[in-house]
């Protein structure tokens, strides 16, 4: 029989508020 | 078997190389900014440059993007990847918070993204449409459910910006279309007399709507959500949010407006309702629920009309009235103005039949609509029947130097 595909590993993502959060901290930090 | 194609040898591999995949690839200085196609895809792109393209392309070359990466099981890219699209269609959204266009794009742009990652995620209960040519195109390593979540609050998010674009271009002209405005002719003679126009909404000045101004507007919002292909079910929800508002703006203006309590604004009302499900109808937004939310008003304009004077006729009103609360129908009753010297006043022995019949009701005790009231917005899982593999990068996007990487 065909070979079993492998688990897909789960990719763990921030939430929409801690993207946001993140991407705000850096615009701060970019000259 | 579990088969999973290399993608597609098109340019996107190259993009892929030129997206770098830096966290911060839209916050890079802007020197960078003009060569970097995330940026140009995402903050640069008018919708109208993808006229005559495939709908929802930028979500099918992000797709291809994600694809790539999960291909070459680089989990940093695809982090990187997905993060830079979800802030940078939050940064062009902000940027253009009273576009309707431009949100109606990125709204369908996003809902698709997600509908892709669904339909190649690998899940069977997201595959029973796909061919076999699709199946080849299906995430092999990572498992992004997280990050739909995300994409879903994220289209949440957008589609109440789209709503309230919407409701700021609707709300002034829905008092003078909806009740000030004739256009029934003969109606001016039957009009109660002795009351000015009320100026909030300048009837008579440069700000007074027909109803047919409030429907070439919706004409145009849906014709642009189709043409940015839109899911059909999100566009039915914006119109049932729409009529909702239309409806409770409407109503809380009769309540508490004794000038248009009359029979002849009850007749004018009834007919512009009729106007506007028969524009539902033609649009084939009958299924919408917009109607149902119209039913208040339906009712309200009807109770003008009723006949007020005998124990029947409050019966009738009573049986009718059903979407309306007592505290509603009393108030309309109370409000109520005599075309002329022939027709008598509501009287109160009639208000308290009515309010002994209406004892029972369990209605709610506030008496206006709540016309900021959202409805809980569903995104039902749409596949596409495009194949990845005809899916083009179009010189308008620009993205045509990535070629010479």
């Amino acid at each position: 029989g065909a070979p079993r595909p492998r688990p897909r590993v789960l990719l763990k993502a921030p939430t929409l508020a801690e993207m946001e959060e993140m991407n705000t901290s850096e615009e701060e930090e970019s000259p | 078997r579990h088969r999973c194609a290399q993608p597609h040898a098109m340019s996107y591999r190259k993009i892929l190389k030129t997206f770098g995949f830096q966290t911060r690839i839209l916050t890079a200085p802007s020197i960078h900014r003009k060569s970097n196609p995330c940026h140009l895809l995402l903050s640069e792109l008018k919708p109208q440059t993808l006229a005559g393209t495939v709908p929802c392309l930028p979500a099918y070359i992000l797709y291809m993007c994600i694809r790539h990466a999960d291909y070459v099981n680089d989990d940093l890219k695809v982090h990187s990847l997905l993060t830079s699209t979800i802030n940078g269609i939050k940064k062009v959204l902000k940027k253009h918070n009273d576009d309707f266009e431009m949100t109606t794009f990125w709204l369908s742009n996003t809902c698709r993204l997600l509908h892709c990652l669904k339909q190649y995620s690998g899940d069977e209960g997201f595959m029973t449409r796909n061919t076999a040519k699709q199946n080849e195109h299906c995430l092999k390593n990572f498992d992004l459910t997280e990050y739909r979540q995300v994409l879903s609050d994220l289209s949440i998010q957008i589609y109440q910006q789209l709503i309230k674009i919407a409701e700021g271009v609707l709300q002034p002209m829905i008092v003078s279309a909806m009740l000030e405005n004739e256009s029934i002719q003969g109606l001016c003679g039957v009009k109660p007399t002795g009351y000015r126009k009320r100026s909030s909404s300048m009837a008579d000045g440069e700000n007074s709507y027909c109803l047919e101004a409030v429907i070439r507007q919706m004409n145009c919002f849906h014709t642009v959500m189709c043409d940015q292909g839109l899911d059909p079910e999100i566009i039915l929800q914006v119109f049932k949010q729409l009529f909702y508002m239309i409806t409770a703006v409407t109503l809380n203006n009769l309540l508490l407006r004794k000038d248009v309590c009359s029979w002849s604004t009850g007749m004018q009302l009834r007919y512009n309702i009729s106007q506007l499900e028969e524009w539902l109808r033609g649009r084939n937004l009958h299924q919408s629920g917009a109607v149902q939310t119209m039913e208040p008003l339906i009712q309200a304009a009807q109770l003008l009309q009723l006949k007020k004077k005998t124990p029947e006729d409050a019966e009738a009103i009573c049986s009718l009235c059903t979407s309306l609360s007592t505290q509603q129908i009393v108030k309309i009753l109370n409000l109520y103005t005599p075309l002329n010297e022939f027709e008598e006043r509501v009287t109160v022995s009639f208000i308290r039949t009515i309010q002994a019949q209406l004892q029972e009701r369990n209605d709610p005790q506030q008496l206006l609509l709540d016309y900021k009231h959202m409805f809980p917005v569903l995104f039902p899982f749409n596949p596409s029947s495009l194949t990845m593999d005809s899916i083009h990068i179009p010189a308008c996007l620009n993205l045509e130097f990535l070629n010479e990487v």
